[in-house]
C-alpha cells in the first residue's frame, strides 16, 4: 500500500510541469524511502531523474515497493484539478492497475477524488555514475532562465564557456549573435541571487537550445540551479527540493 | 555545425 501525502498540490503539480514536455511515459518507483523516476527523451539526448524524499511529503507510508507507470499529459491533466494549496495524498495498492489522487481542501469540508489508469511502461534505466565534473555552478535559476530564452530566440545551439572567474553564454544564429557574460558574485543580503563557481578545469560545451528550453521549466521548482559541467559528459542540471531533486543530463554536441 | 551526441555514448543500460 503507498499513501503518499503531500501538503500542498502545488509541489507535485510543479515537479510534473517541470518535465511533463520532455519525456511522456514515466515509470514512478516508490519505496519505503520515497519516489524516484528516470525518463529519457524521445531523441535519447536528455534524461530525466527525479527523487523525492519522504521529507516532502507531510505523510508517507509504503509498505512494499511499487512501480507507477503514468503518462505525465493525462497526470497533468488530472493535476489541474485540484487547486494549489489542497492536500493532495496518492493512493495506490500493492499490484496497482490506477492511482487514485485525492485532493482536499481541510478548509471548506471539498474532497476531489480522482483515479489514473496506470501503464506498463517498458523503459531503459540507465546507470549514472558518480563522476568528478570540470565546473560546477551555482545560481538563481530565474538568471539561467532567461540567459536560455534570451539566446534560444538566435539559435539552435548554445554554447557554455566557463574560465577561472567568467562564465560565458554565446549564440551564433542566422539573424545575428549574442552572448551573455556572467562573473560568480557573492549577494550577503540576498544569497539565493548569488553566482557561485568552482572551477578545476576550463570547459567550452555546446548543448541544443531546445532542450536547455526543457530544462529550465523545472525553475518552478527552485530559486536555484546547479550546474555541473564536463568535457567528458554530459551536464548536470539540478533543481534541488526540500527533500531530493529535479535533475536533467544532457549530452552535449561536438565538432564531428 | 556540430553533431548532437546520444546519453548512450556516455551511460550504460542497466
Amino acid at each position: 500500500m503507498l499513501e503518499a501525502k503531500f501538503a500542498e498540490a502545488s509541489l507535485f503539480k510543479r515537479i510534473i510541469d517541470g518535465f511533463k514536455d520532455c519525456v511522456s511515459l514515466v515509470n514512478f518507483q516508490c519505496k519505503e524511502d520515497g519516489i524516484i523516476a528516470q525518463a529519457v527523451d524521445d531523441s535519447r539526448v536528455l534524461l530525466v531523474s527525479l527523487e523525492i524524499g519522504v521529507e516532502a511529503f507531510q505523510e508517507y507510508r509504503c509498505d512494499h515497493p511499487v512501480t507507477l507507470g503514468m503518462d505525465l499529459g493525462s497526470l497533468s491533466k488530472i493535476l489541474r484539478c485540484g487547486n494549489n494549496s489542497d492536500t493532495l495524498t496518492l493512493i495506490a495498492d500493492d499490484k496497482p492497475d490506477s492511482i487514485l489522487l485525492l485532493f482536499e481542501d481541510t478548509q471548506r469540508e471539498r474532497i476531489a477524488e480522482y483515479s489514473l489508469k496506470l501503464m506498463d511502461i517498458d523503459a531503459d534505466f540507465l546507470k549514472i555514475e558518480d563522476l568528478q565534473y570540470d565546473t560546477t555552478l551555482m545560481m538563481p535559476s530565474t538568471e539561467f532562465s532567461k540567459v536560455v530564452k534570451d539566446l534560444s530566440q538566435l539559435t539552435d545551439s548554445i554554447n557554455i564557456m566557463v574560465t577561472k572567474e567568467t562564465i560565458k553564454f554565446v549564440a551564433e544564429g542566422e539573424i545575428g549573435t549574442g552572448s551573455v557574460i556572467l562573473k560568480p558574485v557573492m549577494d550577503m543580503e540576498k544569497p539565493a541571487e548569488s553566482i557561485k563557481l568552482e572551477m578545476d578545469q576550463p570547459v567550452d560545451l555546446t548543448f541544443g537550445a531546445k532542450y536547455l528550453l526543457d530544462i529550465v521549466k523545472g525553475s518552478a521548482l527552485s530559486d536555484r540551479i546547479g550546474i555541473r559541467l564536463s568535457s567528458e559528459a554530459p551536464a548536470l542540471f539540478q533543481f534541488d527540493l526540500s527533500s531530493g531533486f529535479l535533475q536533467f543530463f544532457l549530452a552535449p554536441k561536438f565538432n564531428d | 555545425n556540430k553533431d548532437q551526441t546520444k546519453l548512450v555514448q556516455y551511460y550504460v543500460k542497466t
